[in-house]
């Protein structure tokens, strides 16, 4: 349990005034152990420890007169900064009509975050289009055609046979009606299997998404790395969403996936009505991570 | 070889490693390399090494296996687990397993919250030609289940599987729903649910131990379903769920077609961990 384990580096250190360096390699350790149960992956810990240790080893910390809070000020800042977006959040809207497309694993949120994020958008005074990609899952298509109505948003009603059709046909359609950005979720897909990763760069080349959000899964442990650079490597993405995040996962996933790719995690998920979108927020998630 | 490495304490390290990144957790681990520790075994090769660790890994997973008791008709399993982990796609691989064997099988849409929930189980019943009742929406699943039940005595069907709505189990209402679902089967016949299934996504982290604790504590889980492991995901969360929570696996979900499902077998499960 990250607090208590937290609470027991914390108290250890406290006790022990000026700080010597066994000491602090020794809170180092233990914070390892929380970033592992947080579901960090195994190989960012060690990395992200070693980056640690020179900071933590300096001056600020040794000669600090409360060392351990210090330290733990160190890591939280560290986290935080690695988490942190470099620029403003926002989703990429511009074009007639713009594209924003979602992708991910089976199961991870796709179908219920397009519907928040045309849900965001109109809070922001921008009518988007939902378009069903996803022919593949049974009901998919009436999953997002019956959320879209519940929450009266503009809902592409298809009658073709291919993803690429349903696009082009959709894109023309959102032109027509002055609706933009058009809104593609596509079926659940494994990082491995390259029919449908073709499927998806096919996808991108002709309707040229100028956002293409990965939708993963907050309770994700260490293959997130794995999911995050093979989508990042196969098809790109730019931004991140966080899913399930009303629950009590850690979220260690979120710190790999950024440290590896290097894209910001844009949005959260916290539940499965509409408006359960926020957008990210680093600390939050940092003293998630820690607890 | 996998450990390069000809000395056993050399090999712990990389043993480590390869446990922690399968997300089998700290935990798990430090009781696992514990006990390889205690064993004193002489380890000449990395055979030896490979096949001792296998040992037991497989040591801890049969310690929760049970025998499958006799169940009176019919056989009814609940399904359980939380948001999209696989629940529906594998009620419907059981429902084919269990035609395939000649069972009278009903599939019961007790769903009522996922929008088109009932429809994909019903598309999915026509596919396999199994029959699904299904619910009125926002109907009480409680009441769903006691229907599927009562239409099970009158039309003989000898395997009733039951699928609920995914939940969050921190979300207290939810879970109390399902106990209400439960304790509505348990009073139509004492011997129902003969089983209740979590079901787990391979991918998950250490969350997948807290989910088997709380839907245990909950619900009295009788197994584990493990899906998505034709992912890159290992699973090995399990070894922490076998030591700490006591739960069988079942089955293995191995993707997205009626026929990517199969009976849980640790040796084959542990070999796995070290492709
Ligand atoms: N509690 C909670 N549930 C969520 C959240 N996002 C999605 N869900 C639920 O997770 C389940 C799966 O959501 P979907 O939107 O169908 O996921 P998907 O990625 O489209 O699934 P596939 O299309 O099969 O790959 C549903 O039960 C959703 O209601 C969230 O932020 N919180
Ligand atoms: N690759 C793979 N995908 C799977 C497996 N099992 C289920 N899926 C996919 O995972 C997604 C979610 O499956 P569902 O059966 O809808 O999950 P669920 O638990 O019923 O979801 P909720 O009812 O929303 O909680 C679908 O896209 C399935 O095709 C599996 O073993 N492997
Ligand atoms: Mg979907
Ligand atoms: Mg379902």
């Amino acid at each position: 349990n990250i607090t208590t384990r937290l609470g027991e580096i914390f108290k250890s250190l406290k006790k022990k005034g000026k700080l010597s360096k066994k000491d602090v390699e020794k809170g180092l350790k233990d914070i390892r152990l929380a970033l592992l149960e947080a579901d960090v992956n195994y190989k960012v810990v060690k990395e992200f420890i070693e980056r640690l240790k020179k900071n933590a080893t300096g001056e600020r910390v040794l000669n600090s007169f409360t060392p351990g809070e210090t330290l733990l000020k160190v890591v939280f800042e560290e986290l935080t900064n690695f988490l942190s977006p470099k620029e403003k959040i926002e989703i990429k809207t511009d074009g007639k009509p713009g594209i924003v497309m979602l992708i991910g694993l089976q199961g991870s949120g796709k179908t219920t975050t397009a519907v928040k994020i045309a849900h965001f958008l109109r809070k922001k005074g921008k009518e988007s289009l939902l378009v069903p990609c996803d022919l593949k899952r049974p009901a998919a298509v009436e999953q997002l055609m019956i959320m879209a109505e519940m929450d009266k948003l503009p809902f592409y009603k298809i009658r073709e046979k291919t993803i690429a059709k349903i696009g082009l046909n959709a894109v023309s359609f959102a032109r027509k009606e002055g609706l933009s950005p058009v809104i593609l979720d596509t079926a659940g897909r494994l990082h491995i299997d390259d029919t449908m990763i073709d499927e998806l760069i096919n996808l991108k080349k002709l309707l040229n998404p100028k956002e293409i959000l990965l939708v993963l899964d907050s309770m994700t442990g260490q293959d997130a790395v794995n999911i995050g650079l093979e989508f990042q490597k196969k098809v790109d993405f730019n931004g991140i969403v966080l899913t399930k995040m009303d629950g009590d996962a850690r979220g260690g996933a979120a710190f790999s996936l950024r440290y590896v790719t290097s894209r910001p995690i844009k949005l959260i998920g916290t539940g499965e009505k509409p408006d359960d979108l926020e957008l990210f927020h680093a600390e939050r998630m940092t003293s998630r991570i820690l607890g | 070889g996998i450990f390069r490495t000809k000395s056993f304490n050399e090999s712990i390290p990389v043993f480590e490693e390869i446990l922690l990144s399968s997300d089998v957790g700290i935990t798990a681990t430090n009781e696992i390399i514990k006990r390889l520790r205690e064993s004193r075994i002489d380890y000449k090769t990395e055979e030896d090494t490979i096949h001792f660790i296998s040992k037991i890994l497989t040591n801890i997973l049969d310690a929760v296996e049970e025998k499958k008791r006799e169940t009176s008709p019919p056989y009814t399993i609940l399904s359980v687990g939380v948001n999209g982990t696989g629940k529906t796609t594998t009620l419907v691989k059981l429902a084919n397993h269990f035609k395939n064997k000649g069972e009278n099988v009903l599939l019961v849409a007790s769903d009522t919250y996922r929008p088109a929930g009932v429809e994909q189980l019903s598309i999915w019943g026509k596919m396999i030609g199994v029959d699904v009742l299904k619910s009125q929406k926002g109907q009480d699943p409680a009441a769903v289940a006691f229907d599927a039940i009562e239409s099970a005595f009158s039309k003989n069907y000898s395997v009733v599987l039951i699928d609920t709505a995914g939940r969050l189990h921190t979300k207290k209402n939810l879970m109390e729903e399902l106990k209400k679902v439960k304790n509505v089967l348990n009073k139509k016949r004492r011997d129902l649910p003969h089983d209740i299934f979590l079901v787990l996504d391979a991918t998950t982290g250490q969350n997948a131990l807290s989910q088997a604790e709380i839907f245990k504590d909950s619900l009295d889980v009788t197994g584990v379903i493990l899906t998505k492991i034709d992912g890159t995901a290992k699973g090995g969360i399990i070894f922490a769920i076998s030591l700490e929570v006591g739960i069988p696996v079942r089955y293995i979900g191995t993707g997205e077609n009626v026929e990517d499902l199969i009976e849980f077998d640790p040796k084959i499960f542990v070999a796995s961990l070290f492709e």
